[in-house]
C-alpha cells in the first residue's frame, strides 16, 4: 500500500542510524549519532530557516498486515494533534524527548545497530520536524 | 567518512490539512 498521506519515512533502515555514525548539527558540530541529546535537535532546529520540531505523541503500535518485520505506528502530531501513521521496520528507532532513541523492537535495533535504544511505547513523545511556514 | 545532516534522523511528520 502507499505511504500514507503527510508521512515521509525511508522504506529501509539508513546507514545513519548506525552506532558510529557522524552527524553534523545545525551550527556545524559534529556528534556521534548514539551520543545526540534532545538540547542538539531542538537547538538545531531553532538555528533552522525552514525546519520546526513538533511533538508526536504515539497513539497506537500494531503489527503490520504485510509483514511480520514491519510496524504501523500512530502519532499525534504538533498542538493540532493530526493524526499520522506510519509503517515502519521494527527496529526503526525514533528520538524520544529526554530519553533518546526507542523503537518497536529494541533488541532488534540494537543486534543490527549496535544503537543504544529503549522500548517505543504508547504515550512517548517523539521529536519529528515539519516546515517552519505551515499553519 | 560520510556526514549526514541532523534532520535526515528525524521523521518528517507533516499533517496534511485537507479542507
Amino acid at each position: 500500500p502507499p505511504p500514507p498521506p503527510g508521512a515521509v519515512l525511508p522504506p529501509s533502515l539508513p546507514p545513519y542510524f548506525v552506532k558510529g555514525s557522524i552527524i553534523q548539527l545545525a551550527d556545524g558540530e559534529l556528534k556521534r549519532v548514539e551520543d545526540l541529546k534532545t538540547e542538539d535537535f531542538i537547538q538545531s532546529a531553532e538555528i533552522s530557516n525552514d525546519l520546526k520540531i513538533d511533538s508526536s505523541t504515539v497513539e497506537r503500535i500494531e503489527g503490520s498486515h504485510t509483514s511480520p518485520n514491519f510496524a504501523v505506528v500512530q502519532f499525534s502530531v504538533g498542538e493540532h494533534r493530526a493524526q499520522v501513521s506510519v509503517e515502519v521496520l521494527v527496529e526503526y528507532p525514533f528520538f524520544v524527548f529526554g530519553q533518546g532513541w526507542s523503537s518497536c523492537c529494541p533488541d532488534r535495533t540494537t543486534q543490527i545497530l549496535e544503537l543504544p535504544c529503549t522500548k517505543l511505547s504508547v504515550g512517548d513523545v517523539c521529536i519529528s520536524l515539519t516546515l517552519k511556514n505551515l499553519k | 567518512v560520510p556526514v549526514f545532516p541532523w534532520h535526515s534522523l528525524v521523521p518528517f511528520l507533516a499533517p496534511t490539512q485537507s479542507d
